[in-house]
């Protein structure tokens, strides 16, 4: 089953709003799912409702008490299933530094936990430290959302480099996919980076585009994916169509 | 003469926009101003067009190798002075770690430099490490940029926590504004965020908001600020009567 990171160090750019909803999709297409909350601000695990709980029921209890995955899984009706993040991530950095035992952590617990029966969706908060080296360790593939403007477009090819200078420790060219979001119709500039995107990086830029479309940003406000909370809304049509392309190109 | 970081943990909400922008609103207003770019992705440097050279030249030559910050300013036609940063920077937290001596080191190094004839603009990366920490520590004043949508809502109140939990070691409460960017008034959101920012907030939310605006992501491709790029624009009125309230208050 695919374990995918979703990464990228600009801030804003839509990496939650997209594990969650890609995640949603998989579920309404009958896969099962386990969402990953690898960000200390936990906003994924906030939107779930009631994943915000003690410290010991987080990641945060993985990585400082080795407790494993299976005992930090919660139940998300209509997605999967969650481990939440907690505010004490933040300190994995300073804790265990860059060594390289703790970067294959993450994969080890993944290995351990599923054994490979759940598509992984792993969210990442926007820096490049323990947590987010963990999960792009962990990952088959990195899908990396960029919002639809010059300035994220700009943070798209660092990630490159970053992610070419991470190949020699990881042994491997990490397959993965761009993901134009919050692309607006009726602004040039949505096209340009598209334009600019495709130039520099070619088959690697999905064909689906998300659209900037209100639901999207409204639905984590009720706790809820954009399907449960606006099923024939574009966002959703559009997340579903992302579905689609991943599976066709063998991703998922 | 005032010393303001722009600081949210929450990644794309608008603190280079604002930087710039503000910035840009008080040069011309016939203020001296200079800019600090903290972030190790160096969005606000790029868009100076030729700021980013070598590491040398850079911030973080002032924090490794101590040089002086008067040999690191640049000039930006129409803004003032700029310290450029460098993707090295993402080095401090790890070299530097958390010690009592680091967290002064920028309120030093500016006080050194300057000795507060210009107004300076500190610009973060969405994490509270080493880096943001000292643009806090160096500030008078702390703008909070949070973008018109209920994730970055949040987001708002996690920063309220995080300087509430910095007060022991600042030895004061350090003044602070929330400012509502990418407000969207064809959304009810932006005016539901609005009004819960206001519930919580109060007085410390500011009254003019920042619109979504188009020419506002536009103008960093033409290495511009939004005055230089659009002077008529909605973008333009939102940033210089940002200006004019920050004066009222006495913070600028
Ligand atoms: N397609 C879309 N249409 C409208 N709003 C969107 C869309 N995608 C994301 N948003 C909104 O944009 C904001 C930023 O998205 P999100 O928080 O998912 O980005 P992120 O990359 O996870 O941010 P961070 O770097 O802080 O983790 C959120 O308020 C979200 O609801
Ligand atoms: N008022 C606005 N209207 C339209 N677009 C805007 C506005 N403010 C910001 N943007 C765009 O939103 C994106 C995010 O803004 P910006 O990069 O300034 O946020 P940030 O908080 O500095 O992000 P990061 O956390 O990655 O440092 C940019 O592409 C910017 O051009
Ligand atoms: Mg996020
Ligand atoms: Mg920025």
């Amino acid at each position: 089953m695919a374990r995918i990171v979703v990464f990228n160090q600009k801030g804003g750019v839509g990496k939650t709003t997209t594990a969650l909803n890609l995640g949603a999709a998989m579920a309404r297409a009958g896969r099962k799912v386990l969402l990953v909350d690898l960000d200390p601000q936990a906003h994924l695990s906030a939107i779930h409702g009631k994943a915000l709980k003690d410290v010991g029921a987080s990641m945060f209890a993985f990585y400082r008490d080795n407790i494993p995955l299976a005992n930090l899984v919660i139940d998300w009706p209509d997605i999967g299933q969650l481990i939440p993040a907690h505010a004490e991530l933040i300190k994995v950095d300073s804790i265990f530094g860059k060594g390289p035992n703790i970067l294959s952590r993450l994969n080890q617990g993944l290995t351990t936990f599923d054994n490979n029966s759940s598509d992984v969706l792993i969210d990442c908060c926007p820096f490049l430290g323990v947590l987010s080296l963990n999960a792009i360790f962990a990952a088959d593939h990195v899908l990396i959302p960029i919002s639809s403007d010059f300035l994220s477009m700009r943070g798209a090819l660092q990630i490159e480099r970053t992610l070419s200078a991470l190949e020699p420790v990881l042994k491997r060219r990490v397959g993965r996919h761009y993901l134009l979001t919050r692309f607006e119709r009726r602004r040039n500039m949505s096209f340009e980076v598209q334009k600019r995107l495709i130039e520099h990086f070619g088959e690697e830029v999905c064909e689906t585009v998300i659209s900037e479309n209100v639901a999207v940003a409204e639905a984590p406000a009720m706790n809820k994916d954009i399907f449960s909370h606006a099923a024939d809304s574009r966002g959703a049509q559009d997340y579903a169509a992302l579905l689609e392309e991943l599976k066709a190109k063998g991703i998922l």
